[in-house]
Parts: C-alpha cells; sequence; structure tokens
C-alpha cells in the first residue's frame, strides 16, 4: 500500500513539466526514504534524477518498495487537472497495475480522483558516483534560462567555462558568435539573485543547448540553478525543489574530434 | 567537429 499526499501539489505538476519533454516513460521508485526517478532521454545523452524525501510529504506510508511505470505524458495530462493550490494524493495498491491521483481544493469542497494505468518499463539504473567537482556555479535560474535560449538562436552547441573571472558561456552558429560572461557578485538583499563561483581548477565543456534548454524548463521550481563540472565528466545541472528534495539532470559532453 | 557522447559512457549500470 502505497499513500503519499503533497500538501504544495502545485510541485509535482512543475516536475512533470519539467522532464516530460526528454523522458516519455520511466519508473517512479517509491521507498521509505522517498519518491524517486531516474531516466535517460531516447538517445541516453541526458540522464534526469529527481527525489522528493520522505519528510516533504504531509503523510508518507509506503509499506514495502513500490516501482510504479508510467508514461509521463499520460501523466501529466492528469496532473494538469489538477489545480494549482491542490493537495495532491498519490495512491497504488502493491502489485497493482493502476495508480491513483487524488487531488483535493484547499477548502476541501472539491476532491477529484484520476486512475492511471501503469506499464511495465524496462529501464536501466545507472550508479551515480559522489564526486569532487572542479568548478559549481550557483546563479539565478531565470539568468541561465535565459543565457540558454539566447545563445540557442545563435548555434547548437555552448562552450562553459569556468576561470577566475567568472563563468563563459560562448557558441557560435553561420551568423556569427557570442560570449556571455558571468561574474561572482554577492547581492546584500537577494540572495536568489547572487552567482557565487567555486572553483578548484579551471575547466571548459562543450554541451548540446537543445538538451540544456530543455533543463531549463525546470527553472519554476527553484529561483537558483547550480552547475557543477568536472574535466571530461557530464555537467549536473540541480534545481532544488523548495524543502522537499531536488531534480538534477546530467548531460554528456560533446568532444572535440 | 565534436562527438556527443552518451551519459553511459560515465556512469555504470547499478
Amino acid at each position: 500500500m502505497l499513500e503519499l499526499r503533497l500538501v504544495q501539489g502545485s510541485l509535482l505538476k512543475k516536475v512533470l513539466d519539467a522532464i516530460k519533454d526528454l523522458v516519455t516513460d520511466a519508473n517512479f521508485d517509491c521507498s521509505e526514504s522517498g519518491f524517486s526517478l531516474q531516466a535517460m532521454d531516447s538517445s541516453h545523452v541526458a540522464l534526469v534524477a529527481l527525489l522528493l524525501r520522505s519528510d516533504g510529504f504531509e503523510h508518507y506510508r509506503c509499506d514495502r518498495n513500490l516501482s510504479m511505470g508510467m508514461n509521463l505524458t499520460n501523466m501529466s495530462k492528469m496532473l494538469k487537472c489538477a489545480g494549482n493550490d491542490d493537495i495532491i494524493t498519490i495512491k497504488a495498491d502493491d502489485g497493482g497495475d493502476s495508480v491513483t491521483f487524488m487531488f483535493e481544493s484547499p477548502s476541501q469542497d472539491k476532491v477529484s480522483d484520476f486512475e492511471m494505468k501503469l506499464m511495465d518499463i524496462d529501464s536501466e539504473h545507472l550508479g551515480i558516483p559522489e564526486t569532487e567537482y572542479h568548478a559549481i556555479v550557483k546563479m539565478p535560474s531565470a539568468e541561465f534560462a535565459r543565457i540558454c535560449r539566447d545563445l540557442s538562436t545563435i548555434g547548437d552547441t555552448v562552450v562553459i567555462s569556468v576561470s577566475k573571472d567568472g563563468v563563459k558561456f560562448s557558441t557560435s552558429g553561420d551568423i556569427g558568435s557570442a560570449n556571455v560572461v558571468c561574474r561572482q557578485n554577492n547581492s546584500v538583499d537577494n540572495k536568489d539573485n547572487e552567482t557565487v563561483i567555486e572553483m578548484n581548477e579551471p575547466v571548459s565543456l562543450t554541451f548540446a543547448l537543445r538538451y540544456l534548454n530543455s533543463f531549463t524548463k525546470a527553472t519554476t521550481l527553484s529561483n537558483t540553478v547550480t552547475l557543477s563540472m568536472s574535466k571530461e565528466l557530464p555537467v549536473v545541472v540541480e534545481y532544488k525543489i523548495a524543502e522537499i528534495g531536488h531534480i538534477r539532470f546530467y548531460l554528456a559532453p560533446k568532444i572535440e574530434d | 567537429a565534436s562527438f556527443q557522447n552518451t551519459i553511459k559512457m560515465y556512469f555504470d549500470e547499478d
């Protein structure tokens, strides 16, 4: 028996909006520690890892570990039927072939339930080791989204370079080239507006902008984003989800021939 | 020219 009650149901709606274009089908894994998902995009270039910790739910009952295969397009269709202020409860029986999403309006005067069929998904689960990254950049998520969107009008790839001077985003294409440099700044009145760079050694990696743009669909989940980079490793683009967890996107770099 | 790696080149299967 599984019963997870999330008071801030809009978070789940935003999570689905953030990943449904990158991943079609995925297994949601439920254990006593939390509700999680790990999935790759169809070309296996990017990986998304979601964690919603059990203590972030108002009520969290998970009698035994459960993996529920869901089509994210269909799940998103159902969650779109929840109001932004609604409380969402996810319910499933052990060994059942469906999941129920229950939506309660804040004043409790409207209660809906939507039952969705589960599917068998044969997915690979990758082990992601804890890594000390060469450079970690924390910046406003809207700024990162703006840069990715702007640069993708010029080129297909971006070189992200972190040095003591700041973080530089560079692209080039048929019509020309562009560089955006963000320097470390400290905002006295609003930590969310800060750009903070922790660097052990300079790092420069090339990525497909198409994927980074897809990741920025998570911008509504957090005011800040963290980019963790090491030489010859996938970048980690992380959005914290309120007090409850995180969504991390891993993107393999492009290597020059 | 650049080559797009896959994520599976970096992480092993659990």
